[in-house]
Order: C-alpha cells, then structure tokens, then sequence
C-alpha cells in the first residue's frame, strides 16, 4: 500500500492514539464520529515484492483493497448497510456494552486471473474468485 | 473508484513477513510451493506467448463486464446464459481456421469462446520429437509427447488443442496442397510402426505458413483418465495423391527452431469439484 494522508495506524498506534482525543469510549458518539465511515481502503499486493517474477508472468500484483472504518449511527445510504446492520446500530446505542455496531466489510469481491509457470516450464492460466474489494459495507 | 488511500506506512516486508505472504498466497492459489520452471527465456516462446494473449483477452473481459454492470445499474444476466466466468468474445464459427497465420501465436476469437466453459487453461511443453523417416510403408511421420499428470486433481478438459507452426515450403512444392494428419499413438511395437487412431486432418497449400490448430479434446480426456495410456501423438504430412513428405519440406518447425514456434498442447478445463483450501 501507499503511504496515506490519513492518521496513521500500524505501529505508530500508540502516538495517534496519543495526538487525536483520549480512547474513545464505546457508545461515546462524537469521538467515534471523528474515525472515519467505514470505507474501502487501498492495498497493493505485489507479486515483484515477493521476488516471484521468475515464474508469475502475470499480473505483476492486484489490487487488493481493504474495508475499515467506523459503523456508527446513523447508517447512512452509501454505506450499503444490511437492514439488520441498522437496527444492530440503535440496539447498541441502548446497550452499548452488550451490543457491539456492525463490522466494516467486504460486500462485493472480485476475481483476478494469474498466469504462471510450474516446475515443468508449462503454462497455467487460472481465476481466482474473490480476491478484490470492489465495495465495502456495514453488516 | 470512491476508495481513499490507505494509512499504511509503505516499508519493505521484513523476511518473515515476505515469507508468510508468500506462503498464504501460495496456498490461495493451490500451490503446495513456489514453482521453479527450468529453462530460461522461456517466456519468449510460443505457448506462454499464446497464453499471455489469452490472459489479455480475458482480463479486459473481465474489466468490461464490471464497468458495463457499473453503468447499468443492475446486474445483468448475459443474454446467452453463459454460466458466471468469462464473458463471451463476440462470436467466430465453431470450426477451427486451418491456419492461423500470427507468429507468435495469437490466440483467436475462437479460443476466448472456450474461456467461457473454461476457469483454467494449461499449456503443456513438448517433451519428446522423433522423427521416423524410414518405416515400412515408407511413411514419414513426428511423434510428440506431452506430460498431463501435472494436472490439479478434480479438473474436467472441455476443449483441448495441438498447435504446430508451418512454415512456407520449398519452391518445388509451389502450387501443391499438402494434407497434415494427426493421429493418437494407440499402442507402440519394437519393430513395426505404431498402431494409431486418426484424430483431425487438414488441407493447407504447401506455400502457406502459420499455426496449424488440431483438435484432440477427447483424446485429452482420455490421457486424462488413464495416463499410462498416454503415448503421444504422430503428425504425418502427405500430397494429395498420397505421397509422404518429410516434416522439413512439408515446412514444419522442429526443435531447432525459433523458441516463438515451438509446437505445444493448450486444454481447458473447468473444476468438477470446489477447492477446499486446508486449515493453517
């Protein structure tokens, strides 16, 4: 992945932590509103990287994608919330400690195909179902 | 694409953590380890060529058919009932062309229209060429092997091909159409020729050059099936009136050939069982 202009998360979590408000609380609604809306996030899986361009021919990496992101009330449209998503917000509202939200996930995966060589020198050209993000939700 | 950029910190992968990637991607593809093909160069020849094309022809399939859904708003089932998978390539008569005149080996409309009942393709390397040029009926003929075993289990061939490159022939052959035979080599004998079984035959003049396609879909299955019966194919060339050609006048391209000509099998496959990836 590239680096963001967003927090950053990973191993500096400590000191972002420290920068933006205290932990948020759960049920605590402004804080949690400052962590983005769940959203699909870029991630780039690189085939050169792993040192297997010897024998992959194509591609030389994909699009992987990632979902992250808050599922806090209200569920708004674009947010492609299961209807059960949205009456699992509210109940957590009222029971926070009970009730966790709705997770950030993917709701439309995409296949990519490779192309590679095996130990004989022959050619395989397969697909592989759900490899890429193509649309993130709250479920 | 409403995505945002990351917040990962982009750093090189520490050795364990390349080595664990490589290994969780490994098992995704169904790989128990990273291949290590021999010969170099070998992505310059002809069958990574031809399925470097196809791999082409089918991601910008793919590409297309998410736009299209994006723009339609709906999904759309595809008028012609095409199972999920690759879209169809728009449609090229059944039969094969005798002669696909590209070098290298581009593949055709008609081999996308196999990429629909199709989730994987294999390209198999020849491994043996003997040519006989003396046998008792005076008949010439080259014999090819290939290695089907590497093959996943649970994989069904829908369609498969042998292709061979034919070059233009020697003048003194100008104006002659040639015939050329593949058979499958049935059962072999120390002494005399092999018994075999007719496979697919085409009629190309001798001054014409390209990719010779035969169809060996059935005799794939059955390599398939039963691989010890395996015994190679034999290609045999002949003039109209019946007389052997030898495989260098008939203007068909041997070992020593250009790597981009080299003659090699293509099978499509579709799985005939769901991959269950093992627990780590």
């Amino acid at each position: 992945a590239t680096g963001g202009k967003k927090k950053n998360h990973g191993r500096n979590k400590g000191k972002a932590q420290q920068k933006s408000s205290p932990a948020p609380k759960s049920g605590d609604q402004n804080t949690s509103e400052q962590r983005q809306a769940c959203k699909k996030h870029e991630l780039y899986v690189s085939f050169r990287d792993l040192g297997w361009q010897d024998w992959i021919i194509a591609p030389e990496g994909y699009a992987a994608f990632y979902c992250d992101g808050e599922c806090s009330f209200p569920l708004n449209a674009h947010m492609n919330a299961t209807n059960h998503a949205i009456v699992q917000t509210l109940v957590h509202l009222m029971f926070p400690d009970n009730v966790p939200k709705p997770c950030c996930a993917p709701t439309k995966l995409n296949a990519i195909s490779v192309l590679y060589f095996d130990d004989s020198s022959n050619v395989i050209l397969k697909k592989y179902r759900n490899m890429v993000v193509r649309s993130c939700g709250c479920h | 694409d409403n995505h945002v950029h990351s917040s990962f910190i982009y750093r090189r992968l520490r050795n364990h953590e390349r080595r664990e990637i490589q290994r969780e991607i490994l098992s995704i593809l169904g790989l128990p380890h990273r291949p290590r093909p021999f010969s170099p160069g070998k992505q310059a020849s002809s069958a990574p060529l031809f399925m470097l094309d196809l791999y082409n022809a089918m991601t910008t399939d793919e590409e297309d058919a998410i736009l299209g859904k994006a723009l339609a708003g709906k999904a759309r089932k595809s008028a012609s009932g095409v199972p999920h998978g690759y879209s169809r390539a728009p449609q090229q008569p059944y039969r094969a062309a005798p002669l696909t005149s590209q070098s290298p080996p581009l593949a055709t409309a008609h081999d996308t229209n196999f990429l629909n009942d199709a989730d994987m393709v294999m390209s198999f390397v020849n491994l043996v060429e003997r040519d006989k040029d003396f046998s008792h009926h005076r008949r010439h003929y080259r014999e090819f092997r290939f290695d089907l075993t590497q093959i996943p289990e649970g994989e069904a061939v829908t369609a498969a091909e042998f292709r061979i490159y034919k070059d233009q022939s020697p003048v003194r052959y100008e104006n002659i159409t040639l015939k050329f035979t593949i058979y499958q080599v049935i059962k072999e004998y120390p002494n005399r020729d092999a018994e075999t079984f007719l496979l697919d035959s085409k009629k190309i003049r001798a001054t014409d050059g390209g990719w010779l396609v035969f169809d060996i879909t059935a005799t794939s299955n059955h390599w398939l099936l039963n691989p010890q019966q395996n015994m190679g194919l034999q290609l045999c060339v002949e003039t109209t009136d019946g007389r052997s050609i030898n495989m260098k006048s008939a203007g068909i391209i041997g070992r020593n050939g250009p790597q981009s000509k080299q003659p090699f099998l293509v099978a499509f496959f579709k799985a005939s069982e769901v991959l269950l990836r093992s627990v780590r």
